[in-house]
């Protein structure tokens, strides 16, 4: 594992945390949480992990599963379920079709796998998810206009993440033989072109010292 | 490389 990979793994957890520690700090998923996005990330999980029992890579990566999992779980279970911050979550603008995206993502994964496998059919499924999962959050945020800073922050880990991750795949194909893995890849940049008018806003708030703000 | 070693990320 190169430190690319690391540092993407470690800033994704960071952007995890930071939610989940903003939930329970505050009791609130205000101002901009986006549930569907919450629950997308909860299922990516649970469906490209379905081989923590059957393939064992490193100690690293079948702990972080676990982390991934219970972490994205933990997020899902608060905003559905604590008295609190259930209260705190504006269900009106979070309106994104999310039910469309779910089905665009298994067709797809249906007709472009690596092997037409139950655990490769989900593989697949959860990386194209996976890229698309963060739309609920955006238009979450593009609606609301404000943006509070943790909120801020946990988009801008998600895509740090992403960035990471992609020079670690350039990394990876420049040092090892057989490095080709398109479904991962190609997904991969679409994830990441999906931040970069989000983070074109950050760096404006960041350079000018004001509230980040999104145009309506 | 077969299909498991593919999947070493995360």
């Amino acid at each position: 594992m190169n430190i690319f990979r690391f540092a993407g793994d470690m800033t994704h957890l960071m952007s995890i945390l930071i939610l989940l520690l903003k939930i329970y700090a505050t009791k609130s998923c205000a101002v901009g949480i986006s549930l569907k996005t919450q629950e997308l990330y909860a299922l990516v999980f649970l469906t490209r992990y379905l081989d923590q029992f059957t393939d064992y890579v490193s100690l690293y990566n079948s702990v972080m599963k676990v982390v991934f999992i219970a972490s994205s779980l933990a997020i899902v279970w608060c905003m559905r379920r604590h008295p609190l911050v259930r209260k705190s979550y504006d269900k009106d603008l979070d309106t994104f079709r999310h039910q469309y995206v779910l089905l665009a993502c298994f067709v797809l994964a249906l007709l472009l796998h690596e092997i037409f496998t139950f655990q490769e059919v989900f593989w697949a499924f959860s990386i194209y998810l996976e890229a698309v999962a963060i739309l609920p959050q955006l238009v979450l945020l593009q609606r609301s206009g404000n943006v509070d800073n943790l909120t801020g922050q946990y988009v801008l880990f998600l895509g740090a993440y992403r960035g990471l991750y992609i020079i670690n795949w350039i990394y990876r194909y420049f040092t090892e033989d057989h490095f080709t893995r398109w479904i991962a890849c190609v997904s991969g940049l679409v994830q990441t072109a999906l931040y970069a008018d989000f983070f074109y806003y950050y760096y404006l708030s960041w350079k000018t010292n004001t509230k980040l703000k999104l145009p309506a | 490389e077969d299909a498991k070693n593919a999947h070493d990320e995360l």
